[in-house]
């Protein structure tokens, strides 16, 4: 564990409680895409299967069981409580685009050929992509809440804390891995443009507004 | 350690 891993686990954290924050206290789930939160249960769920097998860390343990729990507890609000006030008919980014390549290139690019790294390789695969429904959906609707944009403001620092966390790891301990690297690395990458329009616009005071 | 023997980030 180092500063730049802590911190960019605690942004994914914020981000997390800043979501649910939104949709308790605006009693909506306005702005969010149902499909990219519901990828985001699907990339821990197939992530954290090694919570049957493997001993990490007390820490990596309880955020482990926290990511898995706060997403599908996401979903169930989005799906119960808040369900009138989400619209499908602006979330309609194909995650068929998304799951069909990230399942070939898990069986391609993979460290093992066994069921649970395939499935770690997937998930690896689909998170750096997942954000794309909820950016569309930014796209199509041309603006945002300011709270939902310090919502994907935590979760690109989250990503983006990972590159050092990896820089460091590489020159500390030695250790490279490719896969979540080059995932993290294009994660990373979709959220330019949005922090372009994040740090020019909403940390100005201005609402969270495309150009037309 | 080989990144697959650790999976120890989240």
């Amino acid at each position: 564990m180092n500063l730049f891993r802590f911190l960019g686990d605690t942004a994914h954290l914020a981000s997390i409680l800043v979501l649910i924050h939104k949709m308790h206290t605006t009693k909506s789930c306005r702005g969010i895409s149902f499909k990219t939160q519901a990828l985001y249960v699907a990339v821990f769920v197939t992530r954290y299967l090694d919570l049957f097998y493997r001993w990490v860390s007390l820490y990596n343990f309880f955020m482990k069981l926290f990511f898995i729990g706060s997403s599908c507890y996401i979903l169930f609000l989005m799906k119960t409580k808040f369900r009138p006030t989400q619209d499908p008919a602006i979330d309609t980014f194909r995650i068929e685009y998304l799951l069909g390549p990230c399942t070939v290139i898990a069986l391609i690019f993979n460290y093992k050929f066994s069921p649970t790294e395939i499935l770690w390789s997937f998930s690896i695969f689909l998170e750096s992509v997942a954000i794309l429904p909820q950016l569309f959906l930014l796209q199509r609707t041309g603006e945002a809440e300011t709270i939902t944009t310090h919502y994907l403001a935590a979760l690109g620092i989250y990503r983006a804390l990972y590159i050092p966390n990896w820089i460091y790891r590489y020159f500390t301990e030695g250790v490279v891995d490719p896969i979540a690297i080059t995932a993290g690395l294009v994660q990373t990458g979709l959220y330019i443009d949005f922090f372009y329009v994040y740090v020019t616009k909403v940390l100005q005071g201005q609402k969270f507004e495309l150009p037309a | 350690p080989a990144a697959e023997e650790t999976h120890d980030e989240l």
